[in-house]
């Protein structure tokens, strides 16, 4: 069995050793509450100084 | 030689048609008695002077006399055999096919029958003709379309026509096609080459116990410029003299039957089996559930060590491996499976055959055998296994964090679904909702981009994320998204957790086949795992990552999907979502 979780485009950086395993297509061993990845900033939420 | 010349082709049906002339004349003055034994070559042995060839039968269609749908039979021997059931119409077509051993001593008499089907009347028999097919082929060897009257069977009244054709392929081309037909299926990569480890596993699966040494001198004999690789060719005529010599195959692979005749039988049965369920095939007699257990064609899953069919786990040489990487070590971690299993898996969902084969009625086989596991699995006799399944992943599961003791699993299921205490999996950043984390204790593959996935390890053609979420999920904001997939092995804790925190927006539930997710299968071009499997998406709303889709997908022998959380609910990340166990 399998989960797969798709997340909206630009809304998750995922942590590079994961992708890294990916890009090479080697599956990583991982449990549960570890660490996948950090929302991206919303470019909304973003004041910029004047 | 060149056998694909007109004049050889012509000379071998010639001979072939003189051939069959000489058995039709032998057995007018010799017909034995009723009763004869008919079917596969594995119910009794066929002599090289008594096999007459492989009919190919079609039935292609009907001129009845109304409208309505058609469906019909063939009676060989002891085998009955069903067409497709045609649309509404007064002439049926369908272009089924069936291939047929032909004896001299056999069957030879075909009865066709043909039914109407609806609601009312069920399968009402119409019409039937009769048809001797040795008659047929010496008088039509070239298989042109025939008609036969369609008989009443209450009042032999003409009701309707049938439209036949039938051809007996040449021996020696059966023989040659079997041949690379055999060989093609560990040709994982199908350049026409096959490595010493792919022979070897076709060694195993014809149940050969030659030793390693023997093989190796059988494959370095076919090696002849000594590259490490021989053609399928090559290998089809070494298979050919060796064969002559001591015989290599010595159970079916296809059904698993043991092969103790000769040459000749073994090569009929594994023709006839292989194309069962292959192309527009009539139905009928073959895709047993016993059969299927016996097969290692349909040890299908990574699960089947569990089921009652006894595979078996092997380590040392037999087994395969899965390498993947530990995330808290960086070391490189080997998933052991079973080579005949990795085999079954790579010929099944690896190739354009395999597929279509279980396009044809394999997918009812694997449902039936998730649906049989399940009950099994809920059975207190299941409990039994549990020691042996601890033993075998002794260094992979670690009891200490299982909630309950041993004794307090009363089936394997529950054992299956085991909880783990509070804390023994501490969740990273816990009162940081804009970091997610892993929903699952798995083999974790991840991509910034869909193209990513697909470009690196997702293969099946048709593989799309609106295919994914299916027609009930509004798509659009996810169709270039970022994807996770954590695939769960057999010893895993499998339960699921949410990634993040939000609301569930909705669960929707897609019904489908339940192909397993290995990556033999995940990283074939045929398959296309994640958008044709059972599943259920789950929407989740967050304020960091906007909507998330959380798919679980069902796979052979753990088809069941069950949630702990409902619509509405407010989940914080690496709560429990819910589990998958054993079942369809």
């Amino acid at each position: 069995s399998t989960v797969i979780c798709v997340f909206e485009k630009d809304s998750i950086k995922i942590d590079e050793d994961l992708l890294a395993n990916s890009a090479r297509s080697l599956e990583t061993l991982v449990t549960v509450g570890m660490q996948l990845g950090v929302s991206f900033p919303k470019l909304e939420n973003c004041v910029l100084e004047p | 030689g060149n056998g694909n010349s007109t004049e050889t082709k012509e000379s071998r049906r010639s001979k072939m048609r003189k051939k069959i002339q000489n058995f039709r004349s032998r057995r007018r003055l010799s017909r034995p008695g009723s009763g004869s034994v008919s079917g596969l070559a594995s119910q009794r042995s066929v002599s090289a002077d008594d096999f007459a060839g492989i009919a190919l039968l079609t039935l292609i269609g009907a001129e009845m006399k109304f409208k309505d749908k058609w469906l019909a039979c063939v009676s060989f021997g002891e085998q009955t055999f069903r067409s497709e059931i045609s649309d509404s119409t007064e002439k049926p077509i369908w272009n089924s096919e069936k291939k047929l051993l032909l004896e001299k001593n056999g069957p030879s008499l075909a009865r066709i029958s043909v039914f109407e089907t609806n609601r009312l009347l069920k399968n009402n028999i119409v019409g039937y003709c009769e048809l001797d097919l040795l008659d047929f082929v010496v008088q039509e060897p070239d298989s042109t379309c025939k008609s036969f009257d369609l008989l009443d069977p209450a009042s032999s009244n003409v009701v309707g026509s049938m439209f036949v054709s039938c051809s007996v392929e040449d021996p020696v081309e059966t023989e040659t096609c079997f041949a690379k037909r055999i060989l093609s299926i560990v040709d994982y990569d199908e350049d026409g080459k096959l490595s010493f480890s792919e022979f070897s596993d076709l060694m195993n699966a014809f149940g050969n116990v030659v030793a390693a040494n023997k093989k190796e001198e059988l494959f370095k004999a076919a090696d002849l410029n000594g590259d490490g690789v021989v053609t399928i060719d090559e290998l089809a005529a070494l298979l050919a003299v060796q064969q002559e010599q001591e015989p290599i195959i010595n159970s079916c692979p296809v059904c698993g039957e043991a092969l103790q005749l000769d040459k000749l039988n073994a090569m009929i049965h594994m023709t006839l089996c292989f194309d069962e369920g292959t192309g527009n095939q009539m139905t009928g007699g073959f895709l047993t559930d016993r059969q299927a257990s016996y097969g290692w064609m349909f040890k299908l899953s990574e699960w089947t060590h569990l089921s009652t069919y006894d595979v078996g786990l092997n380590t040392g040489s037999s087994a395969s491996h899965i390498v993947v990487i530990d995330r808290k070590t960086k070391r490189l971690v080997e998933e052991l499976i079973d080579s005949k299993i990795v085999m079954s898996m790579r010929a099944i969902y690896q190739s354009k055959i395999g597929l279509r084969l279980m396009d044809q009625g394999a997918k009812e086989i694997l449902q039936n055998l998730s649906e049989k596991q399940g009950k099994k699995m809920n059975s207190v006799e299941s409990a039994q296994n549990i020691p042996s399944f601890l033993e075998f992943f002794k260094d992979q599961i670690n009891m200490a964090e299982v909630k309950y003791p041993l004794d307090h699993f009363k089936t394997f299921n529950e054992f299956f679904v085991r909880e783990l205490k509070p804390g023994a999996r501490p969740i990273a950043c816990m009162d940081q909702d804009d970091v997610a984390v892993s929903a699952a204790d798995c083999r974790l593959m991840a991509f910034q981009s869909v193209d990513d996935s697909t470009r690196f390890w997702i293969k099946g053609r048709k593989f799309s994320i609106k295919g994914l979420l299916g027609n009930d999920v509004q798509s659009d904001a996810f169709l270039d998204g970022s994807l996770v997939i954590f695939r769960l092995a057999p010893q895993d804790y499998h339960r699921f957790h949410s990634p993040v925190s939000g609301v569930i927006e909705k669960f929707v539930n897609v019904s489908g086949s339940l192909y397993t997710v290995n990556p033999i299968a995940v990283n074939s071009k045929y398959c296309n795992v994640f958008t044709e499997n059972k599943r259920t998406i789950v929407i989740i709303s967050t304020a960091e990552f906007g909507k998330v889709a959380f798919v679980a997908i069902g796979a052979t022998m753990v088809g069941s999907i069950s949630f702990v959380r409902q619509e509405g609910d407010h989940v914080k990340k690496g709560d429990e979502l819910g589990y998958f166990s054993f079942g369809g």
